[in-house]
């Protein structure tokens, strides 16, 4: 499902270069649900990133579903992802002028659905992350755990078949947290393939292989078929 | 040091209310470390806000270190954050187009400190949370835990009397928080009192008293002295 050999991610800074990522290489196959974990500044996010097609990796191979994501434009991964992938920010990334609804539908406008049915999908997954009688007010109008499940109900929207999370009980008590990891259980029940960065090491257990970062490398991990 | 009693906080929401606060009395001794938990949504932030001056209640009297905060002016309010309160937001709020150096000196600023010695307790603080070597970054170019740890060290650059942190440790792996609530306890330690949202049972466990909000009140309270 997701193959990348020898991922690099660097960036100039001042005189010399930061490695985000410095040579990762890993295979993840249809179905899995893989827990990405590693101390702070560790590259997960950067390798989510790349995972999800949102950034492009200075050097390294990247194929999702046999795609090779460099020989795709802008225009063609922004199909891709809109077609395959759901995402959860680090930092949610919602439109603040905004409800939570209209956010929720978002995806759903570009991959061309009408009006009453994205609504419709749209309060059922607000439903579904506990968040029905918030879904006309905007983010700034949310606590920060309502706003990180607003930005999980736009993940799921669309029934993604490759789920990026990104510390997705980051701002989550763990009884909410708890009702999050179910609904992406139900999601990897019905064959989706699971991706989630966490520092949380109940939610790494729910996983059913942990990879480990550690200064933009693979240090270990548990599942790897290469 | 802190005296809340019957604070209310609400807002205007389509054709009802959103009852933020519904009610909360409590005492802060000088010298306290509280640590307040709850659900997401039971209104911890809005509290904090509250006891921060960053926020005015809609109902109920607030008084810090004797001062009634509803007697102040804005720019009263100001100044009383300034000279003695510390705040780690939950969204970290910090100037995008700014180094994280200049971020954490910006409270010096404002307390008309002279650029030199700005700079070196900012670079100070910064290495402190283990991020000198990100000094010159901008928050873009900084992971969700590296910024979160600015966010923290601009709160500490005053040596405040007074911290107010929420969830400082949300974007953190276990052995970062770790070593953040050492600096915390330090802070503590030189008679600092320390209020601190959190959902993670382990950074409740490091203060002397528990305070649980259910619904924008207080549902139990282990240390209360009235
Ligand atoms: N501007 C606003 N307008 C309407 N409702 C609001 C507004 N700001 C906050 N709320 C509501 O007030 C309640 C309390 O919010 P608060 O941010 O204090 O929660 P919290 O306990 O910090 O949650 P979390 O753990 O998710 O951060 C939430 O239900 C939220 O939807
Ligand atoms: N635009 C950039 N320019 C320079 N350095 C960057 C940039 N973006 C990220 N970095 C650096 O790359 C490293 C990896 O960042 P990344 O966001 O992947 O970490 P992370 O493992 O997700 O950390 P966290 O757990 O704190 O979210 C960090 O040290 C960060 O400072
Ligand atoms: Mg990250
Ligand atoms: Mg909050």
């Amino acid at each position: 499902a997701v193959r990348g050999e020898d991922l690099v991610r660097s960036y100039a800074q001042g005189e010399g270069a930061v490695h985000a990522l410095a040579g990762v290489s890993m295979r993840i196959p249809h179905g899995a649900w893989v827990a990405i974990t590693g101390s702070s500044g560790s590259g997960k996010s950067t390798l989510l990133n790349l995972l999800g097609c949102l950034d492009r990796p200075t050097s390294g191979h990247l194929a999702i579903d046999g795609n090779d994501v460099a020989a795709l434009d802008d225009a063609g991964l922004a199909r891709l992802r809109n077609r395959h992938l759901g995402f959860v920010f680090q930092q949610f990334h919602l439109l603040s002028r905004t409800s939570a609804e209209e956010n929720v539908a978002l995806p759903l406008v570009y991959a061309g659905v009408a009006r009453p049915e994205r609504l419709a999908r749209a309060r059922e997954a607000l439903d579904r992350v506990g968040l029905a009688d918030r879904r006309t007010h905007w983010p700034s109008q949310l606590s920060g755990g309502q706003q990180q499940r607003v930005a999980i109900a736009r993940a799921l929207v669309t029934r993604p078949t490759l789920l990026l999370a990104d510390e997705p009980t980051g701002a989550l008590d763990s009884r909410t947290s708890e009702e999050i990891l179910d609904l992406f259980a139900d999601l990897h029940r019905q064959g989706a393939t699971v991706v989630m960065v966490t520092h949380d090491p109940a939610v790494a257990a729910r996983a059913s292989r942990r990879l480990v970062l550690a200064d933009g490398r693979i240090a270990s991990d548990d599942g790897s078929l290469s």
